[in-house]
């Protein structure tokens, strides 16, 4: 089983986005597949076509309540991919963790009880913030993932998330690895192509090879509640999240 | 003196982009004008042209150690255009806030104890949460901008920030008043023309008539540690943020 955190402070860069396609990629590759939304906006919830507010346990039960994971998963139509969807119990999430012992390894524990595991990935949505519900995704992860666009304020942020790992790794995880992935990339865009390149060279191994451009159908694939390999199985954005699912599926066997 | 807190619990909706460009255009137009950076990512710092760690006093010491608001002014190279920086001070704020009683007006308590006050428009940049640090600016705020993409996340937001006002008006600013404003849209985008005319249905005069669209000159100008304004004075940004700003001031004439 292997455990991804999608994350980054800085809003807006694709991360519900990359958890949903990439989490469908690795589905259609015949893996079984548990999304978890930890975001209170719940917009991986509502991308899989869920009403947020119509879920009955969701994440928040997960992390406040000490509910088991197996219990709070729910199916998906969507054929090796299941969802431990959020709701307004994550609202509050940000304040009433920090009163628990111990409350950044939460989801870790919840992981860790299950036996045996019925998931070969977990693949975590984060809000943009680094908080104690970001902190309780990366206890848990084997690989933080970093969506990034290619503009001044993403590129800054990535400053603080490299801050954040290096006291993940001191305080509770010292194996967690991370990978910045470009998102968004309009190869048109003088500034994107220029910052595109700077990230290449401060991070070489630390960034994918795969990079996801700019594409409309992105955009549309939440409308119809369909990660976009089953919307537009031909679009631009299905090619690129299945490589960049094959891309982590060789990192993964490497470790 | 009329407070305007930008906020939006989606992230990259160009918080941070209208509170510079707005600020810049009304300080064009011979307002005095200051702007608060709430966020812990200080990218509204960042973007002119201050290093958040080299930054001494900041909104963090206002909101958590309660330093008198002038004290934490600082003055910028653009004429009528002031600000108060955030640091890594701004890191624990929605941890620590809670904690001290009345947490939620300690922005308002510190504006109101400005006498005289020198500026005629405060512009707040909020982080892209629903949490303690947003409420205190929705508690100084006589208006609440709420900045969105013509997309489905976005949309799906406004949900949330229109529960949010409900509660403030209820709990503690009877008389806030909120403007959604259409950000960083794409003409030539089905999906973006289709949200549109649902916000303009759904939102009629709570939208404001001005539309931002999709200027890449915007995401180049926190490069320089300029406002559009200032780095591109003619783009098709300057322009729309500028019509905003004569919008706000005919809006707040009628108040
Ligand atoms: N490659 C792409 N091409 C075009 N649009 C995209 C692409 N990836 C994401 N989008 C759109 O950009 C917006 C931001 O993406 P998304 O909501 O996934 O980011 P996020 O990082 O999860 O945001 P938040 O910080 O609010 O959680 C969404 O409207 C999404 O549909
Ligand atoms: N009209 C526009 N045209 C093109 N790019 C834009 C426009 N407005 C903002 N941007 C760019 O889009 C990105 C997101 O904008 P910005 O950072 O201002 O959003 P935000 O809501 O403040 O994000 P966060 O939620 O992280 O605080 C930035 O890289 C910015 O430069
Ligand atoms: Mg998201
Ligand atoms: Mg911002």
């Amino acid at each position: 089983m292997y455990t991804v955190a999608i994350s980054n402070e800085k809003g807006g860069v694709a991360k519900t986005t990359t958890t949903l396609s990439l989490g469908a990629a690795l589905a259609e590759l015949g893996h079984k597949v548990l999304l978890i939304d930890l975001d209170p906006q719940a917009n991986l919830t509502l991308a899989l076509g869920f009403e947020p507010n119509n879920v009955a346990l969701s994440s928040g039960d997960l992390l406040l309540e000490s509910v088991p994971l197996l219990s709070v998963c729910q199916k998906t139509t969507f054929e090796n991919l299941e969802l431990i969807p959020a709701n307004s119990k994550m609202d509050r999430a940000e304040q009433l963790l920090p009163i628990h012992l111990n409350y950044a390894s939460r989801l870790n524990d919840a992981i860790q009880e299950v036996s045996p595991m019925p998931y070969e990935y977990i693949i975590i949505d984060c809000p943009p913030a680094i908080g104690a519900v970001t902190r309780n995704a990366l206890d848990a992860a084997n690989l933080l993932i970093i969506p990034t666009q290619a503009e001044y304020f993403s590129a800054y942020a990535l400053r603080d998330m490299m801050a954040l790992i290096r006291s993940v790794r001191s305080e509770s995880n010292p194996s967690i690895a991370y990978r910045v992935l470009i998102t968004m990339l309009d190869q048109r865009n003088r500034a994107h192509r220029t910052i595109r390149e700077q990230l290449q060279t401060t991070f070489g191994d630390g960034l994918f090879e795969t990079i996801i451009e700019i594409d409309t159908k992105l955009r549309e694939s939440p409308i119809v509640g369909m990660p976009i390999t089953e919307y537009k199985p031909n679009s631009r954005g299905s090619k690129q999240y299945r490589v960049l699912a094959q891309e982590l599926e060789e990192y993964v066997k490497q470790q």
